[in-house]
């Protein structure tokens, strides 16, 4: 099996 | 949903156990786990969102550096932030809940000074005035 791993993120919530 | 269940007031380990098992077992595991348990910490059902806490705490336990990378993620921190803030979920979320995601935030500050994103979350709470204390 290939696992693509995806290292991205969002930015901070701001509240 | 087991390991989560509202309709049972106790903890039921050997579920939790199997959660974090599956976790282990599984190269998305620690990604896919933590959306699940961030749906169910969102529940307006207390009883699943604290069962949903003990689980995550128990993972950050007992599934080492993968799962404590993406959990230290904005993508899972901003899920955690709108529990406690009004302009999201924060009025259907009980106080209870409300305070064990907190106390769970900043045990991590503790405990993994290293995260810088955990870091940020938690001073842009203070910031805000949605940590008092």
């Amino acid at each position: 099996t290939v696992s693509f791993h995806d290292d991205s993120d969002e930015d901070l919530l701001n509240v | 949903d087991k390991a989560t269940d509202p309709g049972v007031p106790e903890e039921n380990w050997e579920f939790i156990q199997q959660f974090c098992d599956r976790v282990n077992a599984d190269t998305e595991g620690p990604s896919l786990a933590l959306r699940l348990l961030a749906h169910k910490i969102q529940s307006p059902q207390e009883v699943e969102a604290l069962h949903a806490l003990t689980v995550l705490e128990t993972c950050v336990n007992n599934c080492g550096e993968r799962f404590h990378h993406a959990m230290a993620k904005f993508r899972f921190l901003n899920e955690l932030i709108k529990v406690l803030s009004p302009k999201y979920y924060g009025t259907w979320s009980s106080e209870q809940v409300k305070s064990r995601v907190t106390a769970v935030v900043f045990s991590w500050t503790v405990w993994f000074p290293q995260e810088v994103k955990i870091q940020d979350a938690y001073q842009m709470l203070k910031k805000q005035g949605i940590v008092k204390e």
